[in-house]
């Protein structure tokens, strides 16, 4: 349904947010 | 002017957007690099992340009735199982060589492709969405198509009984729609069309009373004086009412992409 599409969608996009300040956290030292 | 065309879609992918394009800065400004961080975790939790939301997609597919939707949204599903599959190639070239180029390289694509599928996925389910909507004012203009054949009281019962639901329909998600909406001014013309829609309804009404009640009196022998001018004002508030659920329908169509063809 459309409340658990918008759901995990936002799921993937912190997981997808947090994986790039991980990446970003090595590259910016 | 806003990226995203509803609020929704702009709180889930802002954020992405915005660290995706500062992780391509950050590459483009240190080619050499360092060395990367064991990227396993981050990358296992974006891969159980797309593995649910491809799971919610598939039945989302299966339960729609929506062709348009059936056709467009595995594409996206595949999009963003294809970027998740680069995210953990690269995580594993990684773990072999911190400091491997290529394996940067398949970070950021993998990146950009989870933005990319999911905001192709989003839009898709909300253009969907908006297709719901857009079906419910079709009704209510076909309603308002036989306006102008209704002749008797019982007949007009019968009308609002089947026009009032609809409307109120229209009226409850059109209005939830436009806050939905990042772009104002296609918020205020929702807002606007609304309204009016809501002012002629009860005047269109009271316009079939009047024809009605002057037709009857003709047929019980009175003067059918007017009747013709009943029926032009009715017709008119008809045609009213149709053309702001056509102008509705035109701005749920839009996306902020359609902004040049709009202007």
């Amino acid at each position: 349904d459309a409340g658990e599409m918008v759901r995990q969608a936002r799921v993937l996009g912190q997981a997808t947010a947090h994986l790039i300040q991980s990446i970003k956290g090595e590259a910016e030292r | 002017m806003p990226v995203f065309h509803t609020k929704t879609i702009e709180s889930i992918l802002e954020p992405v957007a915005q660290q995706v394009s500062r992780l391509v800065i950050l590459h483009e400004e240190a080619e050499d690099g360092n060395a990367m961080p064991d990227l396993s975790r981050p990358v296992q939790a974006v891969s159980h992340a797309v593995a649910d939301l491809v799971k919610v997609g598939r039945e989302t597919i299966n339960s729609s009735d929506d062709p348009i939707l059936k056709q467009d949204m595995p594409a996206a599903l595949h999009r963003v199982e294809g970027a998740s599959k680069f995210l953990e190639e690269a995580s594993a070239m990684l773990k072999g060589d911190p400091y491997s180029g290529p394996a940067r390289k398949k970070l950021i694509e993998g990146s950009r492709g989870i933005l990319q599928g999911t905001s192709a996925l989003l839009l898709c389910f909300d253009e969907s969405e908006v297709r719901k909507i857009i079906r419910e004012c079709k009704k209510v203009l076909d309603y308002l198509a036989v306006a102008e054949v209704i002749e008797s009281m019982g007949d007009l019962v019968q009308f609002l009984k089947d026009l009032s639901p609809c409307l109120s329909k229209v009226s409850r998600e059109v209005s939830f729609r436009s806050e939905e909406l990042t772009h104002q001014v296609h918020r205020e013309i929702l807002v606007r069309c609304l309204d009016q829609v809501k002012s002629l309804a009860p005047i269109l009404i009271c316009s079939m009373k009047i024809f009605i009640h002057i037709i009857t009196q003709s047929k019980e022998g009175a003067e059918a004086k007017g009747a013709r001018e009943a029926a032009e004002n009715r017709n008119y508030l008809a045609q009213r009412m149709t053309d702001e659920i056509n102008e509705i329908i035109r701005v749920l169509q839009l996306t902020t992409y359609d902004e040049d063809e709009w202007d």
